[in-house]
């Protein structure tokens, strides 16, 4: 998609392919076609540059809408559930986000709560032990509301500045998955009024349509304070967080670009809408 | 879904009487629609629609009593046709051991397949061993380790210092010795545009021979789907796919990209984290799935 090209039909297309390879949906794209072509019969806009910076501008302003970074409140402690499907990549965003807090000095603790996969407390504790942080844990197959609540009661009595809890993957379709989900958050909340500060739903940015129904879903169970989007590295753009800030007004807080411990970034509205036409 | 919007284009237009090539152009911008909010990527949906223009616009359809049905049954032979076709068992190796390579995206579900495909096996009476090949992720082997003690079948690793070349190729030394006719081998996941990762793959694949190189994808894979399935495909020569968490309610449109552009048969699903949840795929009941 090159600037400088008559507006055409054919040019029009292109962008809506653009859009769709980038899987903001073909709702969200005839929407965001049809608001263009309003504007350019409107404004009497003749050329495509201006077209597609007025496209990237509509997205920006949707996610800009919507966008708040992550604050932690200083002088107590701040609670973080960490929630999504399997294999998004909640364990490795954990680490990463645990990392930015200690080199922000603060004093971090980690709650093992997925007490279901094979090595799920190994992997935790792997990165952990790399970055000299504790983690609170139980055996294999122990009721992961009980290790949220020891963890939290070791953060309050560690005057830790931060818990983040890291849960099992579960498909958002499995009710008793959901309900289990719902607990370890009620049971949070009744041991520390206010907590948890924040419970954030990873997704991946391979991720198609069925992400709306992920955010729905987990947002109806939890009150969802704020989205990773990780495997931002790869090719896929992860556009269906268009659809889901413009609808459920979730805002994404961090993207995730890699393996490593500072492949974490705060996201920015204006680059991620750049990138969807890269 | 589909069959009823379908319904609904037809029936505004039945008072004029016969159907016209414009009214089977309203019924295949539904069928545009469906497959787009399926993932089925935006290029094998344009080959897709052409591809059934044509037996969408004959006289069976414009003079048919039931019009809507005749299209999606249409659509639903075409998409069940492209989808299964092929051989979906393992491919055996003529002598001792087979061996099957997994790999995929990061997340996609390869540790717990081979697990599963372990089990799947071991059932079947064969002497499957699990090959520790993933060296970086944290606890990866661990991980191998518990999903082959809840399978019931050992697992060879050389820790994480050692090249996952190497590992490969001792764990099929170790197979042959040891009298295991399968040999499991899992990767760890990385980028398609990786080139370094790739070419690891490469370098297992030139090393070890393997007798099929599965490729697990995420059933809920957007557009992005074609991206990954070419480029491993390209690199390595894929002999098939599985589709994982598959128990989900994403649509699967994936599927029909993957096998658009790789022409691999996809040989099982995932339907669960449990390693008994793996079931052979049945071509018919995903193209009603993508359809929705
Ligand atoms: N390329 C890339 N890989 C990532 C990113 N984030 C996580 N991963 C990888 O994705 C895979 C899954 O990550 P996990 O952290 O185990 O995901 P999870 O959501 O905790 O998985 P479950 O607990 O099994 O549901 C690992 O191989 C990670 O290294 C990212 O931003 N980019
Ligand atoms: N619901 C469901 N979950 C699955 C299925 N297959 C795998 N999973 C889960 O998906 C997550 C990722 O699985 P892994 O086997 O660790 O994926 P992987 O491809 O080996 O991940 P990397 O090695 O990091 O690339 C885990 O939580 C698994 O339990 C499936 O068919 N259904
Ligand atoms: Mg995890
Ligand atoms: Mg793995």
């Amino acid at each position: 998609l090159v600037g400088g090209r008559k507006l055409d039909e054919e040019l029009f297309e292109e962008i809506e392919d653009v859009l769709i390879q980038g899987d903001l949906g073909i709702n969200t794209v005839l929407e965001l076609m049809e608001f263009v072509r309003k504007e350019v019969k409107a404004k009497g806009i003749n050329n495509s540059d201006e077209v597609l910076s007025l496209i990237k501008q509509k997205i920006e302003d949707i996610l800009k809408e919507n966008c708040e970074p992550l604050k932690l409140i200083s002088g107590q402690l701040n609670v973080i559930m960490v929630v999504g499907v399997n294999g998004v990549g909640k364990t490795t965003s954990i680490a990463k986000l645990a990392n930015k807090f200690k080199k922000d000095g603060k004093r971090v603790l980690l709650g093992a709560a997925d007490t279901f996969r094979a090595a799920a407390i190994e992997q935790l504790e792997e990165w952990a032990g790399r970055l000299g942080i504790e983690v609170i844990k139980q055996q294999e197959g122990s009721d992961p509301a009980a290790v949220a609540f020891d963890a939290l009661k070791a953060a309050q009595s560690r005057k830790a500045d931060v818990l983040i809890i890291d849960t099992a993957g579960r498909l958002q379709t499995k009710k008793n998955l959901m309900e289990e989900i719902k607990k370890i958050k009620r049971v949070i909340s009744r041991e520390m009024s206010g907590a948890p500060h924040e419970v954030l739903l990873v997704l991946d940015a391979t991720t198609g349509q069925n992400a709306i129904s992920q955010a729905k879903l987990f947002n109806e169970a939890l009150e969802l304070t704020g989205i990773i989007l990780t495997k931002l590295d790869g090719t896929a753009k992860g556009g269906i967080i268009v659809p889901i800030v413009n609808e459920l007004g979730i805002p994404v807080k961090f993207i995730g670009v890699g393996e490593g411990i500072e492949d974490l970034y705060e996201f920015d509205p204006a680059k991620f809408s750049e990138a969807l036409f890269d | 879904n589909l069959s009823e919007k379908i319904q609904q284009v037809f029936k505004k237009l039945k008072g004029k009487g016969k159907l016209t090539e414009k009214d089977i152009e309203a019924a295949l911008r539904e069928i545009r629609l469906a497959l787009l909010e399926a993932d089925v990527n935006y290029k094998v949906v344009k080959e897709f629609i052409s591809k059934i223009k044509n037996k969408a616009m004959g006289h069976e359809v414009l003079e048919s009593l039931t019009p809507a049905q005749q299209v999606i049954k249409i659509v639903n032979d075409e998409l069940t046709e492209l989808m299964g076709g092929s051989q979906s068992k393992i491919e055996l190796a003529d002598s001792p051991p087979t061996v099957i390579m997994l790999v995929g995206l990061q997340g996609s579900g390869k540790t717990t397949t081979a697990g599963k495909l372990a089990l799947h096996m071991k059932k079947s009476g064969y002497r499957p061993i699990l090959v520790a090949a993933d060296v970086y992720r944290p606890a990866a082997v661990k991980q191998l380790h518990v999903v082959g003690e809840k399978s019931g079948v050992p697992v060879f690793d050389m820790g994480t210092e050692v090249s996952p070349v190497e590992i490969a190729q001792k764990g099929i030394k170790h197979a042959k010795a040891s009298g295991f006719d399968i040999v499991l081998i899992d990767t760890a996941g990385r980028l398609h545009i990786d080139k370094e990762l790739m070419d690891e793959l490469v370098r297992i694949k030139d090393a070890v021979l393997p007798n099929e190189i599965l490729l697990v994808v995420d059933a809920m894979t957007g557009q992005d789907a074609v991206n990954v399935a070419e480029a491993f495909y390209r690199e390595l020569n894929i002999t098939g796919v599985i589709l994982s968490k598959l128990d989900g309610d994403a649509r699967g449109g994936a599927a029909l990209s993957v096998k658009a552009v790789t022409g691999c048969p996809i040989k099982y699903v995932g339907v669960g984290e449990k390693l008994d949840a793996l079931e052979p795929f049945h071509p018919e009941r995903m193209a009603s799935r993508i359809l929705g």
